[in-house]
């Protein structure tokens, strides 16, 4: 599988909804 | 103008510097962990921002280690998901890591601290979104225990821990959470529930499944969580104090929490070691600029959270990359990779892309896994073509140039994605 890293994920909003089965990006999420 | 507008847009223009924790900054706290209540500080674990950097633990691996132990942890994921496992895990006392039939852990740098116990201890623990089981070491160190910066968790002297019953549905559910079966201590229905986890490096830790109390704050605290507490630990994790599995499973804390927060989670991973970010539980706080993909199983492996990713762009321009060679292999998200890995034939795409935008770079030798490198010696601002990802829902991601460069050195950069070896991965 591809993997999408830590590296790429930095200062991303990484938003993970588990019961409504699925996950969420945004920028600027450490502001 | 026009074009300079565009040549803005799909270009960053950066100080080398600002990849680089400043020596002199100050330490920023995230905002969004100082005032949200169900949110805790994330620091690199080496970083100036860390509980971790007083002690024995300051001395960060170099980036050769970091990329041999991030392959190792892909190349668990990559077992994992194949079919062609092992029925038990062999010990390897290599030392080119080999994939093993482990969990995945690799170089996961991100430490957030939890209250254990009653009266609570702070423990910093790794936050990994590829694994299920959490874990802290615990006293007595019935085998052996690795060194980290704070006194080492004691049950006895916590009037909230409970051993886990053999019998239960939660000792049962250790085999999808670590692979391996709960072991029993005896024959009685009394008997002690025993975990053994043990990742792709050969890492380990093994103990009794125990339930604690956990403090994320003052007014967000958990009876009951079920947790490793580990009295035969070696590995790769100097300094910390175990591991927050955040994965997709039964046992995951996510799961273990989900009456309170419906298993909705977010976190920003920091740039620089100078700056924290946040791991949030619940929704609060969630900003309204965020979109949604959906998230896909992993066929053999529910634990890690799928995505389905459908293209790159690099500097505006879509790459040509038909869709069957990101559906066939299938992708996840996991916090614990360091460098996003891509089917071949995607690598190739963007490594070709980005080698024509930075043609006005030197190029450099290759560093491990990464295969695309520039000497940047002399320059103080580089123009990057911004590399954004696109997942299925139209959502489109853009990096930070963090993402797009991995610098072993202050001079030295390489494209900070590798490629699988083969298309099926």
């Amino acid at each position: 599988a591809a993997i999408f890293g830590s590296a790429q994920q930095q200062t991303l909003e990484v938003v993970y909804d588990g019961v409504g089965g699925r996950v969420g990006f945004a920028p600027n999420g450490c502001n | 103008a026009r074009e300079k507008q565009k040549r803005e847009l799909d270009f960053h223009t950066i100080r080398l510097s600002s990849l680089f924790p400043s020596s002199s900054a100050p330490r920023v706290l995230s905002t969004r962990a100082s005032n949200t209540k169900s949110s805790l500080h994330v620091t690199h674990r080496h970083g100036t921002c860390s509980r971790l950097t007083n002690g024995k633990a300051t001395s960060p691996p170099d980036h050769a280690e970091i990329l041999k132990l991030d392959q190792a942890r892909v190349n668990t994921i990559h077992s994992k998901l194949s079919k062609k496992l092992p029925d038990l895990i062999r010990q390897s006392t290599s030392t080119d890591l080999p994939a093993e039939d482990g969990s995945a852990y690799g170089s996961a740098n991100y430490v957030v601290t939890v209250g254990i116990g009653t009266p609570e201890h702070d423990q910093s623990l790794m936050f990994d979104t590829g694994s299920d089981l959490t874990w802290i070491q615990c006293e007595p160190c019935v085998v052996s225990c690795y060194y980290q910066e704070e006194p080492i968790f004691n049950p006895s002297s916590s009037s909230s821990y409970r051993n886990v019953s053999c019998q239960s549905a939660e000792c049962s559910s250790l085999s999808s959470a670590t692979g391996r079966a709960g072991i029993c201590t005896g024959s009685s229905p009394r008997s002690k529930c025993i975990y053994i986890i043990q990742y792709g490096d050969s890492s380990y830790s093994a103990g009794l499944l125990a339930k604690e109390k956990f403090t994320l704050t003052s007014s967000n605290v958990f009876d009951g969580v079920n947790f490793g507490c580990g009295g035969n630990n070696q590995g790769t994790f100097l300094g910390v104090a175990g591991l927050l599995g955040l994965g997709r499973g039964e046992l995951s804390f996510p799961s273990q929490t989900a009456a309170a927060y419906n298993k909705i989670f977010s976190y920003c991973l920091p740039s620089s070691s100078s700056y924290t970010g946040h791991l949030t539980f619940g929704s609060a706080g969630i900003s309204s600029s965020v979109k949604f993909t959906p998230m896909s199983t992993i066929k053999n492996s529910p634990s890690f959270y799928g995505l389905d990713m459908i293209g790159i762009s690099v500097g505006g321009q879509k790459l040509e990359i038909p869709p069957t060679v990101f559906s066939t292999p299938g992708a996840l998200i996991d916090s614990g990779t360091v460098v996003s890995r891509l089917p071949p034939k995607a690598y190739a795409a963007l490594r070709s892309a980005f080698k024509a935008e930075m043609s006005q770079y030197p190029t450099a030798a290759g560093f491990l896994i990464l295969d695309t490198c520039f000497d940047f010696t002399g320059f103080e601002t580089v123009t990057l073509p911004r590399v954004s990802f696109t997942f299925s829902g139209s959502v489109v991601v853009d990096l930070e140039p963090t993402g797009i460069l991995y610098s072993p050195t202050t001079s030295y950069y390489c494209l900070a994605f590798a490629g699988n070896d083969d298309d099926g991965k």
